[in-house]
């Protein structure tokens, strides 16, 4: 299992979470503030198989409206190695 | 070291913080909201020694109320390893 | 690349954030709560290249206050490997 973090404006955030979740994606989100610009953003935490990491970015890129500034990217997507996942 | 990253319903999350750090564990408290029911949650971060992680894992689940929705799970934990830990 | 999420004193939290913009690192800020004392704290999530880490940290301790009471530390700092990096 990889879990993706996923750094994107609060615009975007409904959009991009619609669209994960109809995709069968679960995801939580956490709201947050950008270091430099101090603008709200929202973090989004997703767990999901190794093989649906490719398809999960696609649909963050594809449900982000493009960045009106120079510099600015829609999203900014880490992505980690979960050791062990369980719900209890 | 490894990092549990536990998504709690709120109303659970203060037992489960007080039994964690009663047994010893170190946590901190973020605020989250449920990607699909977009029902205010709790994710705690414990970053805790490799063998603590089953019973830190036991006391969530027993700290924990019965869920009372067909699917909805007590907690979701996500366990990943940490390369490199320090307070300074 | 590495991820640092480093719990910092609300207190300290924009010192350090300018401190890391201004020597080039980026970072998200997401508003965290102890899970002992409860009091409000800031958790700075850094992505960066493996070999800034160390200079990362110093920045970060550089840039806390000294703690006033014993037992608590100016700042807790994990390190985990990044598999992977995007910006769409
Ligand atoms: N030290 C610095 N010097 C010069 N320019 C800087 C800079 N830090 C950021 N910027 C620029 O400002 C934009 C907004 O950064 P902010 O920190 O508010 O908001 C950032 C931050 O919250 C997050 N982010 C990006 N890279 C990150 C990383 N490596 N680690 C943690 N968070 C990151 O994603 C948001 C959007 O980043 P994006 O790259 O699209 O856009 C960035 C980038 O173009
Ligand atoms: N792999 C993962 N990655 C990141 N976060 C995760 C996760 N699995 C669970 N979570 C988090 O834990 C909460 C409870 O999940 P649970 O599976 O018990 O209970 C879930 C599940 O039974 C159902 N559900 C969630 N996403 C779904 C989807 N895409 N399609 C159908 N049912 C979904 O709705 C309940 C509430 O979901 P909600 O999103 O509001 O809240 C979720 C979400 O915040
Ligand atoms: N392994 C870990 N995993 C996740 N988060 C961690 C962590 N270690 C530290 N933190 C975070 O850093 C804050 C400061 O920790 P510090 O060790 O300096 O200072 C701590 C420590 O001296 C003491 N403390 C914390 N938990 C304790 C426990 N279970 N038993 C006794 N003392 C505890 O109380 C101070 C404040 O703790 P508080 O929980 O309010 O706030 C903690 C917590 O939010």
């Amino acid at each position: 299992m990889k879990m993706i973090i996923a750094i994107l404006r609060d615009s975007d955030s409904d959009n991009v979470a619609h669209a994960l979740i109809d995709a069968g994606f679960r995801a939580t989100r956490i709201a947050s503030t950008g270091g430099f610009l101090r603008r709200g953003s929202t973090t989004l935490m997703i767990g999901l198989d190794d093989e649906k990491v490719a398809q999960a970015i696609q649909l963050i890129r594809d449900n982000c409206a493009p960045p009106e500034e120079t510099g600015v990217k829609r999203a900014t997507v880490f992505v980690l190695k979960v050791d062990h996942f369980t719900q209890v």
